[in-house]
Formats: structure tokens, C-alpha cells, sequence
């Protein structure tokens, strides 16, 4: 009822287009993951740890497409995807609702190397390196890709240098597009090439990075690696005009992110043998 | 308050730098696993206590005197829905579903539950039946290491126009009908 949608490529199995508020863009969804550095830790060969993100190298695809299995229905339609047996996603789009969630599941995490997993999301978008992450779930802060709103930066590190704490949102624009992905919960973002997005997801290092916890970053839960589940909300809009239900892309992001942060509680009880009427 | 403070402690130690990033050992990380929990523990005497007064007040007003057995009802919630497992749901033929809504404005919220029947009916505060759909739990969530949960498909309806700050209640019954969604396409890539 919302005329949102989204597309999937038959033969990769992976999201290629996705319409809404109007606006009709080709997207691509995939899983990566950085390789973690593995130094001694003196000052130019850190290794990535607990505190330090730090790739050794770009990042590389979990798997080139996914196998699925597509769900239609009154409420909601889901494509579940298979991309590996330790990296699997739900794409889903409910009826009357005007986002698109992303619920992903990664881990355990085969390690040797160490990996960073990420997702990233593709569009054509001419964002002139520009984006935006919010501060603590409050205003959105304007983030520039190899520089500082300061100082003239010095790039060090190309990844690691330009990836931002994204509390519960990081947006891009293009002209009146905006394309926003809500969180639901704190994790590294940025966006190393126009007109895309990424987000780190789960992380297994092989190494301290001697800044004092002293042990390599390797959860785990039941004995084995562990698994993060979670969920992305994506929402596609216009910027300063209004979307066809009256508000801008930002309203409708500040909307979604409150639904989600105090969602609605579900609570069960028994019948105590009573019939519905009775029960009424 | 008593309850409340066990919450109260655990976020006070958590205050702390390693719980806000992450940089604790994995033995404190656990520890920290085990104070929140005591706390979720704690506050659901407190939600299930207030909630049940508004039930009652709620149910006072009407017509029917409302007669409950145990002093205050039983409002049960399901803290591991993140891996799709939910005892109560599980075991049940039939149970009361309440979706409060702590927002200042009505919204609405799909819901979805871990089930193990293949269709069941839902109805609302006003006697309707609602619109359900049933879906398999994916493959992946199926093999978490942990999940202990015999729910295969995950039951799925509308709780629409929660009143602010207020509640609905939704009666939900397994029935012997099969609408699990058949996938309208696999494809293996």
C-alpha cells in the first residue's frame, strides 16, 4: 500500500533496485570483510584489536551472490538469503510500512585471519564524498571523506582513517535523494566511494593491540564464535520536498528511529481456559 | 525501587568506558551479560505489576466485573525473540498476546512470535479477526549455537493503532488449517 519495493537479481540472488516515496534507484546490498593487521604493535605496525580498527588491505566479498528463498504475503515479503554458511540476511518489506529492513546474521566468524565484516550498500548517488553520520542519536553531523572540517589531513590510514561512530544513522544525499540507514545499534561507519554506504557489523582479531585489555578481540558464546543478529532500516526519500505522505525524508527517519528505539512492548499471558468472549 | 535499583546498579557499573566500547576482557563481558540480565529480571516484576493495574482499571470500568485468580495477572515477555525461540508461544494451543505502546501517539507494530502450529487465529480488542501470515524461520536462525526452540515458522499479525502510552490485547488461538508461506522461489546462485 506504501509502494515500497525492492528488487532481486534472479541470477545473483542479491538486492539490484529499490522504490520508494516516489523515487526509483538501483541499489545493491553485499557482506565483506576486512582482513584485521597483525603487527607487534610499535608504532607503525598496530595490529587491529579492541581498540584499533585496522585492515590489512581492502576489503574482500563473503560470497559473489546468495542463494534465496522468496516469502510473499498480506503483511510482509521476505527474501531470505543465504550467503555463506556464517553470513545470512532477511530482506524484508511489510505492508503499510515505508522502509526496508535488513535482518542480518553474522557469525561464527571462521577465523585465521582475523575478519571485519561489513555491509555495504551500492547506488549510482553523486554524493561528492560527502555524508553524514548522526552524534549520539541527535543532530547529523557533515563527514567528508580524507579530511578534517579543521585541519588539513594527513591520511594515514585510507580505511580505518575515514570511518565514523554511527549511533543510529548515516545518510547520503543527492540533491533532493536522500538515502538513509538506521541502526539499531552503535556501529562503525562510512562511505569510501560516492554513492555508497558501509557499516562493520562483527568483528574476530587474532591479536591484542596492546592498548591494555591484553587479549585478542574473540567473543564467543556456547563455546563457539559468537553470532550477532540485527537489524538495518533502510529508507529512501526526497530531501526538502515531501514524500507522499507529507513528510520529508528526515521526518520520516526521525519517525522510524523512535518506533524502533521505544518500540512496542509484547507481553503474553495465558487464557486461563477462558473462551475469547469469555476472555473479553 | 528495590527492583528498579538492581537495574540501576548494573547500568552505574556500565558506565564505564569497556562497557560503552567494548575493550573489556571477555570474562567481564559476560559479567556485564549477567548483571543486565538480573536487572531485565528485576524490572519485569515492575512492568508486569503496572501493567496488570491498568488491565484491572481498565477492565473495572466495564460492564463485566473482572475476576482474575492470581492477584495480579501474568504478563510473561520473551527476551530471546532475537533468536526466534519463545517458550510460551511454543507450548501453547491458545494464549493472550498485549503489545503496550510507551510513544505518546498511536502506532502500530507488526508482530511476530516463534510458533509450532501451521495457522492460527487472532483476534482483537474489538471481537475481529485479524489478517496472519506464518513464515519459516530461516535456516540460519534455526542453527545459532544456543537456540533451544522447537519453533519452526514465526506467526505474524498487525497490532494496529496502539493507543498512547496504553495497550492492546490480542487473543490468539492455534487452529487446524496449514497457511505456512510455501518460498514462491528458491534458488540456489
Amino acid at each position: 500500500k506504501t509502494d515500497t519495493e525492492f528488487e532481486i537479481d534472479q541470477k545473483t540472488g542479491l538486492l539490484s533496485r529499490v522504490h520508494m516515496n516516489g523515487r526509483d534507484i538501483p541499489l545493491t546490498q553485499s557482506f565483506l570483510y576486512y582482513e584485521g593487521f597483525v603487527g607487534n604493535n610499535s608504532v607503525d605496525t598496530r595490529s587491529s584489536g579492541a581498540y584499533i580498527f585496522r585492515p590489512n588491505g581492502t576489503a574482500k566479498s563473503v560470497s559473489p551472490s546468495a542463494n534465496i528463498s522468496i516469502f510473499k504475503g498480506a503483511l510482509v515479503n521476505e527474501v531470505h538469503q543465504v550467503f555463506d554458511d556464517w553470513v545470512s540476511q532477511i530482506v524484508r518489506v511489510y505492508n503499510e510500512e515505508r522502509y526496508i529492513e535488513f535482518d542480518w546474521l553474522v557469525g561464527p566468524i571462521p577465523i585465521v585471519p582475523g575478519k571485519e565484516v561489513i555491509t555495504s550498500y551500492t547506488t549510482p548517488m553523486k554524493t561528492n564524498k560527502l555524508f553524514y553520520t548522526d552524534s549520539n542519536g541527535r543532530e547529523m553531523l557533515r563527514r567528508e571523506r580524507n579530511a578534517r572540517p579543521t585541519w588539513d589531513l594527513d591520511v594515514q590510514e585510507p580505511i580505518a582513517g575515514n570511518y565514523y561512530p554511527v549511533t543510529s544513522k548515516i545518510v547520503l544525499t543527492d540533491g533532493d535523494i536522500e538515502l538513509a540507514v538506521l541502526t539499531d545499534r552503535a556501529q562503525g561507519g562510512t562511505s569510501l566511494k560516492d554513492g555508497e554506504v558501509e557499516l562493520m557489523l562483527h568483528r574476530a582479531c587474532l591479536h591484542d593491540d596492546a592498548f591494555g585489555v591484553g587479549e585478542a578481540l574473540l567473543e564467543e558464546a556456547f563455546g563457539r564464535g559468537l553470532v550477532a543478529r540485527g537489524s538495518h532500516y533502510l529508507i529512501l526519500g526526497n530531501k526538502n520536498s515531501s514524500n507522499p505522505d507529507g513528510k520529508t525524508a528526515a521526518a520520516q527517519e526521525r519517525d522510524l528511529a523512535q518506533q524502533k528505539l521505544l518500540s512496542a512492548w509484547t507481553f503474553l499471558s495465558e487464557t486461563e481456559g477462558l473462551t475469547f468472549e469469555q476472555y473479553k | 525501587r528495590v527492583d528498579l535499583n538492581v537495574m540501576r546498579e548494573a547500568m552505574g557499573v556500565m558506565q564505564h568506558h569497556d562497557a560503552v566500547s567494548g575493550t573489556e576482557k571477555e570474562h567481564v563481558a559476560h559479567d556485564y551479560a549477567r548483571l543486565l540480565t538480573r536487572g531485565f529480571d528485576e524490572c519485569h516484576i515492575i512492568t508486569n505489576a503496572a501493567l496488570s493495574q491498568i488491565v484491572q482499571k481498565g477492565a473495572t470500568k466495564s460492564e463485566h466485573n473482572f475476576h482474575y485468580e492470581s492477584d495480579t495477572m501474568q504478563f510473561n515477555s520473551c527476551p530471546l525473540l532475537n533468536v526466534s525461540q519463545c517458550s510460551f508461544t511454543e507450548s501453547r494451543n491458545a494464549f493472550v498476546v498485549t503489545v503496550y505502546n510507551p510513544l505518546s501517539r498511536p502506532v502500530s507494530k507488526f508482530v511476530r512470535l516463534p510458533v509450532t502450529g501451521t495457522s492460527y487465529s487472532v483476534r482483537g480488542p474489538d471481537g475481529k479477526r485479524l489478517q496472519t501470515q506464518l513464515i519459516p524461520v530461516a535456516p540460519s536462525i534455526l542453527k545459532i549455537p544456543g537456540r533451544q526452540s522447537n519453533a519452526t515458522v514465526e506467526l505474524i499479525f498487525r497490532a494496529k493503532d496502539l493507543p498512547p502510552l496504553g495497550f492492546n490485547s490480542y487473543y490468539v488461538e492455534k487452529t487446524k488449517k496449514n497457511i505456512v508461506s510455501e518460498p514462491e522461489i528458491s534458488r540456489d546462485t
